[in-house]
């Protein structure tokens, strides 16, 4: 007897396999495996001396105390019971393997030399969330609630609102702090739609990132004790986001649907120790925090892509007209962008969009500009001329000529977009008061 | 000034006083050169050592009006840099060939209608050297025998190169005096009307009929005597491009 290793695999032979086997020999393996798995044999080679019913040599097989066949026989052979391919599964982590051989392999006085059997096994993991695989007598209990295979073993796990218990397998109501964090989800009273039990203090809580708010939609059936007369004396069902209560609620009138208006939700559901009312289920959902429409502050104002809705994280970006800039306070900005926050604000509140001031235009030495409109301001769109102190400088320009503009960018621009300003070069030879002879 | 009169102001507002060795003339171009003879600055037989940027750091140069005590009063304009044309030659007492310099000021001025640049001739008239071709010459030189404190002028004709030739074999004796093609004269033989010691540097000028400006064709250079006969001028007109090799396209 050779108890083979706790391997997870492995080959088993007949003795002085693939020699001929002995006469006369008796060999027995007890496969094992680790707990979790199951063993999963078949013969790679089998070549053993047939007889009716496997009377002289064979294979015996067994598994969790039950007998899985005697073998013997070769391929093809109408005597005898070859394996062929056949996989032999155990239900627990064990298997025995027996192999008989008599005191001849003669046949009409010649020697057959039988070489015997080859044998590969491999452990299995073993699904004991799967009803059908579970060994009689495995003593082990069912999850109550949700069983979790996983290779080489499982595990138990409860409903929402239930807790497993020491025995790692039966489930108690405990619901005293339930804690969501996906962005949607189902909460229900325990045994929901059955009864729920008994003296419930369970605090279901909703903690979403921040920037979002919990929408909460109750399903039918609604149906917590209540009294005609006396508002949910007995179980309360009571709804608060972020300390400030939202509701208190019983009887068989569903809430329908709730917009909390809040990242964190805390749901309260406390019962006496009667009633047969089936309780409550929610589907929450979410969605970002919204903030208000952006306005703009005056007319120059663009807000780019105006959307409908802006919500948790959306932001929207602003500029002015061409000739305007963005102001914050005295501060001017090379652009603007405001971000929803969790709270449901900006992150900044909207600029304004100020006239361009290009600023006094430079002053041109022998010259002088003068404004074309009366405002004589410097914003933007505003006009000037150069003159030179004629007669005794002249102007020179660039092909822009001398008429600037305050730009949109601030600059005094020509015609073509030129910042340089005229120039005054001096009047050669014209004196204003020349020499004039009268007497001839 | 010799037979002169009083300008009135504005009539020459190009007109320049420098005293740089003495008293001399000058004309404004553009709104910051002084375009003036170069044996005003570098005298005939002045000692070799001359340090043109002493000459310029000393130099006075007024304008804007045409009484000297006012000048004065008006504060003189300091000069930057000074350029004698290369072919001048102080140590030639006889030749005033390449007779033209240019001072840079170191503050432009700003102009009006008493100071005022006079332009240069450009290449395309040549009439203004044309025997008999009026111009006036205008300057705070020595009249009747003292400087003045006035800045005069006075009406000349310009005369032909084989004039100006013949007048002067006959006039000048024994000296040596050249008589270039860079160089014209203008005046009487027997009026006595010239241009005199003090002019030097001050610019004769024409009215360009075709464009109504004056133009500067010569700078009061040399003569025999004043009034004696013709006064020699450098020809302006030769020395356009190295003017405007310094001054640039201003």
């Amino acid at each position: 007897s050779s108890p083979v290793s706790r391997k997870l695999f492995g080959e088993i032979r007949s003795p002085g396999y693939p020699k001929p086997y002995p006469n006369n020999n008796i060999s027995i393996w007890d496969i094992h495996v680790p707990k979790g798995y199951v063993v999963k044999l078949t013969f790679r080679y089998f070549d053993l001396e047939p007889s009716e019913s496997c009377f002289y040599d064979y294979v015996k097989i067994k598994a969790d105390k039950k007998d899985l066949g005697r073998y013997c026989g070769q391929l093809g052979s109408t005597t005898g019971n070859h394996p062929g391919r056949k996989e032999f599964v155990s239900k627990g982590n064990s298997m025995h393997l027996e192999f008989h051989s008599d005191f001849s392999n003669e046949d009409n006085g010649t020697v057959i030399p039988y070489r015997g059997f080859l044998a590969y096994y491999q452990a299995v993991d073993l699904d004991e969330c799967d009803r059908n695989n579970a060994a009689e007598e495995d003593e082990r209990p069912q999850c109550q609630h949700l069983c979790h295979n996983y290779v080489g073993g499982y595990f138990c796990s409860c409903r929402i609102g239930y807790q497993l218990q020491s025995d790692h397998h039966s489930c108690k109501v405990e619901c005293s702090s339930e804690l969501f964090t996906e962005e949607s989800g189902y909460l229900s009273s325990p045994e929901y739609p059955e009864p729920y039990p008994e003296d419930l203090r369970c605090n279901y809580s909703i903690r979403l990132q921040k920037g979002l708010s919990v929408i909460l939609k109750f399903l039918e059936p609604f149906e917590i004790d209540e009294h005609q007369q006396v508002h949910c004396p007995y179980d309360q069902l009571k709804i608060q986001a972020q300390g400030r209560e939202i509701g208190e609620f019983c009887g068989k009138e569903s809430p329908g649907s709730i917009e909390t208006n809040s990242n964190e939700v805390d749901i309260l559901f406390l019962t006496d120790e009667s009633g047969f009312s089936r309780g409550w289920k929610i589907h929450y959902t979410s969605e970002k925090v919204r903030c208000p429409q952006p306005v703009p502050r005056d007319q120059f104002t663009i807000i780019r892509d105006l959307q409908p809705v802006y919500q948790f994280q959306d932001y929207f970006t602003v500029s002015c007209q061409a000739g305007y800039n963005l102001m914050e306070g005295n501060q001017k900005l090379v652009s603007f962008t405001a971000v929803c926050q969790a709270d449901g604000t900006w992150h900044q509140s909207m600029p304004c969009c100020e006239i361009v001031n290009c600023g006094s235009p430079t002053n041109l030495t022998n010259g002088a500009f003068s404004y074309a409109n009366k405002s004589a301001n410097n914003n933007f769109q505003s006009v000037i001329t150069y003159r030179c102190n004629e007669p005794f400088y002249h102007i020179v320009t660039g092909a822009g000529g001398d008429t600037f503009t305050c730009s949109a960018k601030g600059t005094w621009v020509d015609r073509d977009g030129q910042v340089r300003i005229p120039a005054c070069l001096p009047v050669c030879g014209k004196p204003v008061h020349p020499i004039t002879e009268v007497q001839r | 000034i010799l037979g002169g009169k009083s300008a009135r102001r504005g009539n020459f507002p190009w007109q320049a006083l420098t005293d740089i060795h003495g008293r001399g003339g000058g004309a404004l171009l553009g709104d910051r050169w002084i375009l003036t003879a170069a044996h005003a600055i570098l005298p005939k037989e002045a000692e070799d050592n001359v340090n043109l940027d002493k000459i310029a750091e000393d130099a006075n140069i007024f304008l804007g009006h045409t009484n000297v005590e006012e000048l004065y009063k008006m504060g003189n304009h300091p000069v930057r840099r000074i350029f004698i044309h290369p072919d001048y030659n102080p140590k030639d007492y006889y030749n005033f060939n390449g007779d033209i310099a240019l001072l840079e000021l170191k503050n432009p001025v700003t102009l009006g209608p008493t100071v005022l640049p006079i332009c240069l001739p450009d290449a395309t008239n040549t009439t203004f050297y044309r025997d008999g071709r009026v111009g006036y010459v205008s300057g705070f030189g020595v009249e009747k025998n003292h400087v003045s404190n006035d800045l005069k002028y006075v009406s000349l004709p310009a005369v032909a190169d084989e004039k100006c030739q013949n007048w002067l074999d006959s006039a000048k004796g024994d000296d040596p005096i050249v008589f270039s093609e860079n160089m014209f004269c203008a005046g009487f033989l027997t009026v006595k009307q010239d241009a005199c010691q003090g002019d030097s540097g001050s610019v004769f000028t024409v009215l360009d009929t075709q464009s109504g400006h004056w133009v500067a064709t010569g700078i009061v250079s040399w003569g025999i005597g004043c009034a004696q006969g013709y006064g020699f001028y450098t020809k302006i007109l030769n020395y356009v491009d190295w003017i405007k090799g310094i001054v640039g396209e201003d």
